[in-house]
């Protein structure tokens, strides 16, 4: 069973284009494994991505070294998908 | 006919068991209609496709004539996604109980057929009840790579390949070996190519509320872009009249991302004009774990968009 122990979902705002260029770049670093379910496309849209533990420190610090605002949408997945599967089998009983 | 007995919870995520065998009750009147179209399908390849189809719970709502339109709605077919499958027992239901009670249901099923399925890719459903919450590609085993899985809306044979799709079989985004490749959306393209009256198709899927059309692979118009944005605007003003609830329309490059090889574009070059893809109702905070007391708002409101669109059809034959 994969647990999401510590992964976090990030929403980050973009200003301006060259902010949506820097998180397509972040995007193609397959070393964080990020999923992004909010892909950067303009900086109307924001962009929300599921962090692996591992590599929360090193996406909000590339992110601060841009100045490219974020916040925390989902502090701990795993949280709250046990919360969501406690409920799946009180409804099934 | 709605047979279904009460007990099934609609208000709760469910199995895959139980969805397809509870939610409109006995089994009979959830697949016979489909079984009668299957015994039909002279082709024994096509048969076969169409009995998988079988499987991943479709239900199919006709007041009979060989003739009649369809409209084909799918929910699911990113896995995790989970309002959506919900949502389209939900819709499934309410299609059923309105019939003969809701005069307009009435005279859209007397016109038109629809086709809903329900679960579009059942693998991935059960995998994320099991393994891992947030899977959202398919099942299949990928030649050469650990990896797992293609993302089935990016396997459509539209812009097969081009941006907003990977290569990578790693990847939650990966569009797989070739267009097609993956039986979920293969099963559909013969089903829909079969049937040759498919004059709407509509796709549901949950992300920040958003209705948009065609295209994704290119950022271009589509020759009917007035329209659809017209009829787009009307249907998420309908879905607003209950519960406030906003949605932005557009083509899909547009208003989220340039995405390759997804299904509404194949299908509005295919020549169905009215193809829409729904993002239900879901802020981005809780990503793809909407609390199931959203579950009945979201397919009540769905509806209401659904049937706007539905009714455009119906009154607009091409």
């Amino acid at each position: 069973l994969e647990t999401f122990v510590g992964h976090q979902i990030l929403r980050i705002k973009t200003r301006n284009e060259e902010e949506v260029k820097k998180l397509q770049l972040l995007e193609s670093l397959e070393r964080f494994e990020l999923d992004f379910w909010i892909n950067p496309s303009t900086p109307a849209r924001p962009v929300d991505v599921r962090i692996p533990t591992s590599c929360v420190q090193a996406v909000k610090a590339f992110l601060e070294s841009h100045g490219i605002e974020y916040s925390i949408l989902i502090e701990d997945l795993q949280v709250v998908l046990d919360k969501e599967k406690q409920d799946l089998a009180c409804s099934q009983q | 006919r709605d047979r279904s007995s009460n007990s099934f919870n609609y208000g709760t995520y469910n199995s895959l068991d139980s969805v397809s065998t509870s939610a409109l009750g006995e089994e009979d009147s959830f697949f016979l209609a489909f079984f009668h179209i299957l015994s039909s399908i002279k082709h024994p390849i096509l048969r076969s496709k169409m009995s998988f189809c079988l499987l991943l719970a479709h239900g199919f709502f006709s007041t009979g004539g060989s003739d009649h339109p369809a409209i084909w709605i799918d929910a699911g077919i990113h896995s995790r996604e989970w309002v959506t499958q919900a949502s389209a027992i939900w819709i499934a239901k309410k299609i059923a109980s309105d019939y003969e009670k809701d005069p307009s249901i009435t005279s859209l099923l007397n016109k038109t057929d629809i086709f809903l399925l329900t679960v579009a890719n059942p693998d991935g459903y059960v995998f994320t009840h099991t393994t891992n919450r947030m899977w959202r590609k398919t099942r299949s085993r990928n030649q050469g790579s650990l990896c797992v899985g293609v993302d089935p809306n990016r396997n459509w044979d539209a812009g097969f390949g081009g941006p907003g799709a990977s290569s990578n079989p790693c990847s939650d985004s990966y569009r797989g070996p070739g267009a097609n490749s993956e039986v979920e959306v293969k099963s559909i393209v013969d089903f829909i190519k079969n049937h040759g009256n498919i004059r709407a198709f509509l796709t549901l899927h949950s992300y920040s509320q958003l209705l948009m059309y065609p295209y994704g692979y290119k950022c271009t118009e589509p020759a009917d872009r007035a329209e659809l944005d017209a009829l787009g605007r009307a249907a998420a003003s309908s879905i607003q009249s209950l519960y406030g609830t906003t949605f932005t329309v557009g083509s899909i490059c547009t208003t989220i991302y340039q995405a390759s090889g997804g299904s509404i574009d194949w299908s509005y070059d295919y020549g169905i004009k009215y193809s829409f893809a729904f993002e239900l109702r879901d802020t981005g905070r809780y990503g793809f774990l909407l609390p199931a007391d959203q579950i009945i708002p979201t397919a009540e409101e769905t509806w209401l968009g659904l049937k706007k669109i539905i009714q455009h059809v119906r009154d607009n034959p091409y």
